[in-house]
């Protein structure tokens, strides 16, 4: 279940529709300080269901474009991960597929929804997609910044928690 | 439960034998209870690079610990291996030697695990067979830009 | 004491506000209080790098967060300022553009302020005037080697 | 008060005698991971008076040389600072001296011994020659690696308590 493409579109700093390919299986993501690559991590958890609160930000509103010197807010944020599904991974009703789209979209309400392949969906739907592949936002597939200085700063009651976690 | 607790110390603990030795070329590291009961023992990390002592990871220096981290994180990949793997400048407190090193490890996992990661060193990058460039030419606005390896280089940490 | 926390509280803020926009190229930090009563007190920090919207500290990115807290660090220097400074690594995070800024603002405090700082940085290593070189040769064992700045940029985090 | 030199011996990874030169404003310390940067860092807090606590260590032993691969444990650790004090900013008694040197020295039984120019001294004597300096083991002078993502990190109550300690 190969990640092909990262569709983005007013999610944080990317208030521009912007579409990331992944070519090969070794993709380096780079430029300057405050540019915008942990926001793309960020994306991908934020599409398999995590919530903005372990995202940075406080609220959901906090992932949409709010503006900057040059330009206004806008008033949702959008972003699709395009899986290649030939290996026949993915869970659920989709599993047939060989190109699966998953799609979020949140409105400044706060009202989150969920696409499948361009049909509207439930959370769950996707939850379920990512289910018993490895993925999903609290998974050990997405080490975020920070994370390595969590490890190495935890005591032994909380390394116990990551380990549980990590089953 | 205790089972599952245990399978899941086990299973990890097995695994990082296998990834700290590969990061560090040499050593071992190895986790261990704290505690007597399963249901609420912490976890502790004990490892020794080459030719050092064993000691707990709090002892160790920054890079150490980071390295050790990784080997960690690593292992508790395979617990439930994804068909890709994010990794956001895990590379940053390294020096050259340990990179080389980390960098070997993702080719090899590469060939079961697609690997995104993000850096700001110059080894990692000439490692990666594409690079997306992203800047902020205007600021506040995120985009997409073409890189090759040595104008990334340039920029780099470095 | 109110009084003494109001001084401090004033004469760090004040500073802040000169170093932040030397680090960043431009752009705003202030420290706020979140409460109201001068004893207890929390403090924040909020930063608005250049061109972007000013926001609390956790909001920014990697860089911008370490950046913003070496700030912070010159300006508590500052309050008490010693005739010498070391500085573990600092810079880690940092891209060059940032690195350079960074170097700069040091070059300039070192008219009265000695600075001895450890770093992987290429960059950083160029702005010395002198690199001491450490090894271990014989695992577990320090000691000193000399250096110059071609051979230690090369064996950097590069 | 420049710091000139930094004398190691059975500290940490120091085992062998050792003195850093420090001859200008500028001073830059390399090498790979692990090799021992740090450690010339905490030698200085602990000289400074700094408890083995806050250095990465749980007693008062964690500083001597525990033993290699190749090398047995040693009996004591021993730190030397050498300040030019041709600017007269040192404090006490020993304000008048050009050169100052400040030793410390532990032994396996735990036991400090503290020195001020050859002269054996109390702990409190040392404390008092960096008083009014802005040194000391937890001034903003000596920044460990770690301290800017614990300043990063610092919820709004941590970060008051910082500020108070600056002072
Ligand atoms: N909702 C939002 N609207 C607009 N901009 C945002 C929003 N949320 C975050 N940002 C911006 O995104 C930037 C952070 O981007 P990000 O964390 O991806 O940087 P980075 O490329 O990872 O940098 P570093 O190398 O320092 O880690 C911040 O400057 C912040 O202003
Ligand atoms: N009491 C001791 N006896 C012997 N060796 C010790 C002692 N305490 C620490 N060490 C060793 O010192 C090493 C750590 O050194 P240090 O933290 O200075 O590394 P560093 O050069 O700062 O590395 P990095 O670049 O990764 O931060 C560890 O490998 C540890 O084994
Ligand atoms: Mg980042
Ligand atoms: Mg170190």
């Amino acid at each position: 279940m190969r990640l092909r493409r990262i569709k983005l579109a007013g999610f944080k700093s990317f208030v521009d529709p912007t579409t990331l390919h992944l070519p090969s299986a070794m993709v380096g993501i780079v430029g300057p300080n405050g540019c915008g690559k942990s926001n793309i991590i960020d994306a991908v958890r934020w599409v398999m269901g995590e919530n903005s609160r372990h995202l940075r930000g406080d609220s959901m509103e906090d992932v949409i474009f709010n503006g900057s010197a040059g330009r206004k807010p806008v008033g949702q944020a959008s972003i699709e991960l395009v899986f290649d599904n030939s290996d026949g991974r993915a869970g659920g009703q989709f599993a047939r597929f060989n190109e699966i789209a998953v799609r979020r979209v949140v409105a400044r309400d706060g009202q989150s929804k969920y696409y499948l392949n361009g049909s509207r969906c439930r959370r769950r739907d996707v939850v379920d997609l990512f289910l018993g592949t490895g993925l999903g936002p609290r998974s050990y597939a997405i080490i975020e910044q920070g994370m390595i200085s969590r490890l190495v700063e935890a005591r032994p009651e909380e390394l116990r928690v990551y380990l549980e976690e990590a089953a | 439960t205790r089972q599952r607790f245990r399978e899941t110390f086990d299973k990890v603990n097995e695994r990082l034998q296998q990834t700290f030795p590969r990061l560090f070329g040499g050593g071992h590291a190895h986790l261990q209870m704290t505690g007597d009961d399963l249901l609420d023992t912490g976890v502790a990390i004990l490892a020794r690079p080459p030719g050092k002592r064993l000691s707990t990871i709090h002892l160790m220096s920054g890079g150490e610990k980071a390295l050790t981290a990784v080997a960690l994180v690593f292992a508790f990949f395979e617990l439930n291996p994804a068909p890709f793997c994010m990794l956001d400048e895990v590379d940053a407190p390294l020096d050259e030697a340990n990179v080389g090193r980390f960098c070997e490890l993702v080719r090899e996992m590469s060939e079961r695990v697609q690997f995104i990661f993000i850096t700001h060193n110059k080894t990692t990058m000439e490692f990666a067979d594409h690079l997306l460039g992203v800047t902020m030419h205007e600021p506040g606005v995120s985009r997409l830009v073409a890189v090759d390896v040595e104008e990334a280089a340039r920029m780099a940490n470095a």
